[in-house]
């Protein structure tokens, strides 16, 4: 052990144990959490070659081999809980990104979520036993966030009782779906549906796009891999080109909204609802900060521990660089950040679950503050972690630009945060909206609840004064 | 404009009160910003995207003012009173970095006065070397092993150099002792030079 780390360690004023049972939320869950660790790391099935020291295509098919094992051994072991699953594939995944990510964290839920009682009797099976292995397929070349803006079409033909999907443009082409390009043989497609002459807006639509025996693309489809990235080598983000492909009617996702046979339209109860899935990744997200923040700032503060450089008194040995000021300046206000986000993260799913089950009661009263609050915070956090994990990069010197330090690493597979699930600043405005509109409420006198009610109180209230 | 200045810089509540009532302002700010666009006769769309930035910044406050609140909050839980010590050093450092980042929204407001603002950065150094002792610890306790680290830098043993060294010898590029360009390229230039 270096001697600088130790002695900083024999200096600490409280018991570190006891802080990382605050941070995951109990000593059992810390237990836990490292009974799961441990499985991973002691696994001889997933030794693997540095992804730095390898090709693209290597790297591709070394993040296959170690998620094809992940599937398998956590069926082993039966660990089923949500969160210790989430523990199992970050320990696998390292700072890497792993190809069926997109198949566990959105293609099932979505399955969950918007098929009616007998799709899922016929999908999730499937999904589950990665017969069928999936993707969400949403934003296309030329659109993103704005979903209205996706041009996509699926056109009902009563004749038949079939869809036919298109791509009318190039800039309708699927692009960036993650395990789009060579990984997946069907993606939900985000398409808008046209039937007898009507457009009724965004629905989505299971598509085959493989063979699900010989994996070659089917009749109609063309799909591929989008190319070298800033980061997430490990995933083949890909893209997709419908030209006429027809499914069946029962294709289309039916728990809230359907198509009858004679291709009549049924409308969903509420337009936000296919946004559901949106609104937990986001959740999530906000975790995610914590975790590359604290990361960063445990490489940069260890390091800066056993890095000694120039002088503060001349003639001594070389200090700590810790001991400056400056470099506590950039690094302290960081950490306290990490452990501000990663409580603000905790509060985001609690209110999440907490807001999700009042929806499933059929309470949609919480909804739009769950949406604002979601949308925001992922656009805050991502954006300041984003660039606080350049600021930890920075303050190791050139060390922090050799991709042994991990830091580059960190930066390319976190930085895509602030663009997936919602722009940012798209996501900034969305708050920006419900405050407003709340605001306004506010100044008619409306009582407002939840986080916003300090528009409330803010209308007449006084700070008292203190002398300087 | 009419605000008082800040009731205690060193009391995290009234922080938070401060950040509470920096939201509201700028939420204000946004929403009068859409009014006058519309009294300019613009149309609703055109009034919002006219106060676009308003509106980014006001959601900005509203969430760092949530950040704020949510730390406060955490902090009334913990009941180890050297945990409860060191997480309040860095919630105050977190909620007055943010005033001094951010000290244009907070003065404009009336919420600060300028020697407070002074104030709050004397007191950030002070929180400064206040967390030194404690860094290394307070990284640990993310508990982040070195295998999901995977960081010559920030190994948990400190041991940095030698691991660093280690890993460049590893390189593909070092495979052989002479790369192969040098017989393909090098070897021909000088031979034409």
């Amino acid at each position: 052990m270096n001697p600088d780390i130790t002695r900083e360690r024999q200096n600490a004023s409280f018991d570190v144990e006891k802080l990382t049972y605050i941070l995951d939320g109990g000593p059992e869950k810390t237990k836990r959490r490292r009974q799961i660790e441990a499985l991973v790391f002691s696994d001889p099935d997933f030794n693997e070659d540095d992804p730095n020291f390898l090709s693209r295509s290597e790297r591709y098919d070394q993040a296959v081999r170690k998620s094809a094992q992940m599937i398998l051994k956590l069926r082993e072991y039966g660990i089923a809980d949500p969160e210790e699953i989430y523990h199992y594939k970050s320990m696998v995944k390292g700072n890497q990104q792993e190809p069926f990510g997109l198949h566990v964290v959105m293609f099932i839920p979505s399955l969950r979520r918007l098929c009616d009682p007998q799709q899922a009797k016929k999908w999730l099976p499937l999904a589950d036993s990665f017969q069928v292995l999936g993707t969400y397929a949403q934003t296309e070349m030329g659109h993103g966030t704005h979903l209205r803006g996706l041009e996509t079409t699926a056109t009902y033909d009563p004749a038949t009782q079939e869809f036919v999907l298109n791509s009318p443009t190039v800039s309708s082409i699927k692009w960036w779906p993650g395990g789009l390009g060579k990984t997946s043989n069907h993606a939900i497609v985000l398409a808008q549906l046209y039937s007898l002459g009507n457009c009724h807006g965004l629905h989505a639509f299971i598509v085959p796009i493989r063979d699900m025996t010989t994996h070659q693309p089917l009749p109609g489809i063309v799909v591929g891999d989008i190319g070298p990235k800033f980061g997430f080598n490990e995933v083949d983000n890909g893209f997709l080109k419908l030209e006429n492909v027809r499914i069946p009617r029962e294709n289309m996702m039916m728990k809230y909204s359907k198509v009858e046979p004679d291709g009549t339209y049924v409308k969903p109860p509420s337009s936000k609802l296919t946004y559901g899935t949106m609104v937990f990744v986001r959740s999530m997200i906000v975790g995610e900060s914590a975790r590359a923040l604290s990361k960063s700032c445990t490489i940069a503060i260890r390091y800066s521990a056993v890095r000694h450089q120039s002088e503060i008194r001349p003639g001594e040995p070389e200090p700590q660089i810790l001991d400056y000021q400056t470099q506590q300046y950039k690094l302290f206000p960081l950490l306290s950040m990490a452990y501000a986000f990663t409580f603000v993260g905790q509060y985001m799913t609690e209110i999440y679950h907490r807001i999700s089950e009042d929806i499933n009661q059929g309470d949609f009263s919480q909804l739009p503050e769950l949406h604002a609050l979601s949308a925001g915070l992922k656009a805050f956090t991502t954006w300041e972690t984003n660039s606080a994990i350049e600021v930890c990069r920075m303050s190791c010197g050139g060390h922090g630009y050799s991709r042994s330090s991990a830091l580059p690493d960190i930066y390319v597979e976190f930085t895509p945060t602030c663009t997936y699930e919602g722009e940012n600043t798209v996501m900034m405005l969305q708050t920006a909206r419900y405050l407003v509109k709340s605001y306004r409420q506010a100044e008619k006198g409306q009582q407002l609840s939840g986080i916003v009610s300090y528009l409330n109180e803010s209308q007449n209230r006084r700070v008292q004064p203190q002398a300087v | 404009a009419s605000r008082r200045p800040l009731v205690d810089i060193n009391d995290l509540s009234s922080l938070v009160e401060v950040y509470q009532q920096r939201a509201a302002t700028l939420v204000e700010m946004a929403a009068k910003s859409i009014q006058q666009e519309l009294q300019r006769r613009k149309s609703q769309e055109d009034a919002w995207n006219n106060s676009a930035i308003d509106l980014v910044r006001a959601s900005d406050a509203h969430c760092h003012y949530v950040v704020v609140k949510v730390f406060n909050d955490k902090l009334k839980g913990v009941g180890d009173t050297a945990i409860h010590s060191v997480l309040s050093t860095l919630a105050l450092l977190y909620a007055m970095h943010g005033i001094t980042k951010n000290s244009g929204d907070f003065l404009q407001a009336g919420l600060v006065s300028v020697p407070q603002v002074l104030q709050i950065s004397v007191r950030i150094k002070e929180l400064l070397s206040q967390l030194r002792p404690n860094a290394v610890a307070l990284v640990d306790a993310f508990d982040i092993h070195d295998k999901k680290l995977n960081s010559v830098l920030g190994r948990y043993d400190g041991n940095v150099y030698e691991n660093m060294f280690e890993w460049a010898r590893r390189s593909p590029l070092n495979a052989a002792e002479v790369h192969e360009s040098f017989q393909k390229y090098l070897k021909p230039l000088r031979s034409k030079l």
